[in-house]
């Protein structure tokens, strides 16, 4: 474990607790994608496939479940609870988040560390999390205005993997044998596919004004 | 063997 690591790991859990926040204190989750949050849920449960066969500490297992346990939360609120999900933009969130999910897969076929159905899985989720922001993105552009605790979740979600890219730069330098190019290479889309909201969001940020993304 | 190495990272 290193800083930049543990940085991203906590910068991830800030971004769930802004979202849990802004949907539990607002009663609402408009400006929020379901999409991205059930293809969230995917990402968690098809990347934690060895929660309970790979112990690697306390930590690892628990933030895992945290993860797990947040992201279907979040996706069982926006669909089950009567009050918030009125507040769903149904006909915003349109992105068909299915092609993701099917791209995902077969690249994880060709591309994988290892032809096993763990490590297809693993490289499935890696694959998925990176396109994951899209539809919530998307969603974003058409609504035009972002809430700031919804522009919060999506900034702190960005921020994470950009740490997870020092993290991986640190260990190329302090470990041997150390490669992780699906992951960096992956983590490196996933985090150019927010460069322009992170633009938006520091012109915002250094006007002091309400967040707009050009329609 | 190249021991399919543990992911270490969430």
């Amino acid at each position: 474990m290193n800083i930049f690591r543990f940085a991203g790991d906590m910068t991830h859990l800030i971004s769930i607790l802004v979202l849990l926040l802004k949907i539990y204190a607002t009663k609402s989750c408009s400006g929020i994608s379901l999409k991205t949050q059930e293809l969230y849920a995917l990402v968690f449960l098809t990347r934690y496939l060895d929660l309970f066969t790979d112990f690697i500490s306390v930590y690892n297992t628990i933030m895992k479940l945290v993860f797990i346990a947040s992201s279907l939360a979040v996706v069982c609120c926006m669909r089950m609870h009567r009050v918030v999900r009125r507040s769903y933009d149904k006909d915003l969130d349109t992105f068909r988040h299915y092609f993701l999910i099917l791209a995902s897969f077969v690249l994880a076929l060709l591309v994988n560390e290892k032809f096993t159905f763990q490590e297809i899985f693993w490289a499935f989720s890696i694959y998925l999390e990176a396109l994951a922001i899209l539809p919530q993105l998307v969603l974003l552009q058409r609504s035009g205005n972002v809430d700031n605790l919804t522009g919060q979740y999506v900034f702190f979600l960005g921020a994470y993997r950009a740490f997870y890219i020092l993290n991986w730069i640190y260990r190329y330098f302090t470990e041997q044998h150390f490669s992780r190019w699906i992951a960096c290479v992956s983590g490196l889309v996933q985090t150019v596919l927010y460069a322009d909201f992170f633009y938006y969001y520091f012109i915002s940020w250094k006007n002091n004004a309400k967040m707009q993304l050009p329609a | 063997t190249e021991a399919v190495r543990k992911h270490d990272e969430l």
